[in-house]
């Protein structure tokens, strides 16, 4: 977050709000919601409180507005920019304008009303943008189904205003940081040549064409997968991937979603009920040998016969020797596996079942 | 990942003009400022931008850095005005 040396700030902390007047594209108690609960969001994480009224001059003026609307900041028609607010202060202070000529939402649709509210509503209180993706204040319409504050959102109100009086002080979502070592990855699965990496809410994906990782919201690219997902692998021979949640899991194609999903894992390939959620599983492209790493043991399945290999479960200790009791991501690349147990990486040969060396975990991102 | 444009576009300088008066303050009193490739002051806004977003900072318009400024946002500046 930023805060500039002249960070302007309300002095008083129990300010009114005022909606001018309305978006035809939602019910009015739709909007009246959206602005109520994008406030709720802020004053929940600081000593701020917000009264709604009904008339005359409140500290935040909420209007829906398009064009031209003279305050020296034209909007531009659909997209491109959704809407705006003024920092603190008095009169146009704390305004915010969301430009007519959007869609106004209350889904995942462009664009969710209340999504725009919470991060306009923050430049109502003094905030600046965020260079953190994560973060409401990140300048750019992100909408994965969660209105929520980052962490570094909480940090920046409170920057300004203070604790929240809640004794428990909230906390938010951390965006993965690239290079920290204490970095454990959800899932990690190959992708059409390339190795994507998962946590929380983000991939992370190696860029070719520059060094940069690239790191984003999973929702940009399948917006409909769940969050919390817990294992992937790509089975190559029909350019799928397959990722993996409790007794779950979704088959996507690219960017498509595959249909009929989710499936659950017992069905489709054979695991006992007392399987709950799948740990790790990587593919060997070799063979169509695909290995799911649960607890303590793994499974290994035929993608050509659809079938659960015979004699498994197996101990993981004695066919990945050295590697330990769960996995926590696997992936093949050069014909090796990859597996991951926290922070550490195994480059493990199938053949000779030998380790052949050991890394960090984002060792892949030359930090 | 898209090819890379044969060359920039007309209408690509545009929205990167808009798109720098908008959010990085660059002051261009009207006139195309951007086509002057060489232009000093769009190379530093540009540069600005591609810091902020994390992109690769070239002070050159690349397809990534297009492909950012098209996507929807907010109208508040992204360096204090």
């Amino acid at each position: 977050y930023v805060l500039t040396d002249r960070t302007l700030r309300w002095e008083h902390t129990h300010l009114t709000y005022r909606i001018e007047n309305y978006t035809p594209d939602l019910p009015r108690a739709d909007v009246d919601s959206a602005i109520e609960k994008a406030f709720q969001l802020w004053s929940n994480v600081s000593p701020l409180t917000f009264t709604k009224v009904l008339r005359g001059q409140a500290d935040i003026m909420i209007s829906f507005v398009r064009g031209d609307h003279y305050d020296n900041s034209p909007f531009d028609g659909p997209d491109g920019n959704l809407a705006h607010a003024f920092p603190p202060g008095p009169n146009l202070g704390g305004d915010a304008h969301f430009d007519e000529d959007e869609r106004w939402t209350k889904n995942y649709r462009n664009y969710n009303l209340y999504r725009v509210a919470a991060h306009e509503l923050g430049h109502s209180l003094g905030l600046s943008h965020s260079t953190d993706i994560g973060a409401l204040m990140y300048p750019n319409y992100m909408y994965d189904g969660h209105v929520q504050l980052s962490q570094d959102d909480i940090n920046a109100i409170q920057a300004i205003y203070g604790p929240s009086p809640n004794p428990v002080q909230p906390t938010g979502p951390q965006t993965p940081q690239v290079c920290d070592s204490n970095l454990i990855f959800d899932l990690i699965t190959t992708f059409r040549g390339e190795v994507m990496f998962f946590k929380d809410r983000f991939y992370m994906r190696l860029n070719p064409f520059y060094p940069e990782v690239e790191l984003n919201f999973i929702s940009t690219f399948w917006p409909n997968l769940p969050s919390g997902l817990q294992a992937a692998y790509e089975f190559a021979e029909r350019d799928e991937v397959r990722f993996f949640k409790g007794g779950k899991y979704w088959a996507v194609q690219g960017q498509e979603m595959l249909y009929g999903y989710p499936k659950d894992i017992y069905r489709s390939f054979g695991f006992p009920k007392a399987v709950k959620n799948i740990d790790a599983a990587v593919s060997d492209e070799e063979t169509g040998k695909t290995y799911f790493f649960v607890a303590n043991k793994y499974w290994r399945y035929d993608e050509y016969n659809q079938s659960m290999d015979a004699g498994y479960p197996r101990m993981i200790a004695a066919d990945f020797p050295g590697i330990g009791r769960k996995v926590d991501a696997a992936f093949q690349k050069y014909g090796f596996f990859y597996i991951i147990r926290g922070t550490t990486q195994y480059k493990f040969d199938l053949q000779t079942k030998r380790i052949l060396s050991i890394d960090r975990a984002n060792s892949w991102f030359s930090c | 990942f898209p090819a890379a444009t044969a060359g920039t576009r007309e209408q690509d300088m545009e929205v990167v003009q808009k798109y720098l008066e908008n959010y990085y303050n660059l002051k261009s009193d009207g006139k195309q400022i951007v086509r002057q490739r060489n232009s000093s002051l769009v190379t530093e806004k540009l540069k600005k931008m591609q810091e902020f977003f994390g992109l690769k900072v070239t002070g050159k318009i690349d397809a990534d850095t297009l492909n950012l400024m098209r996507q929807p946002r907010c109208g508040v500046p992204d360096i204090a005005q």
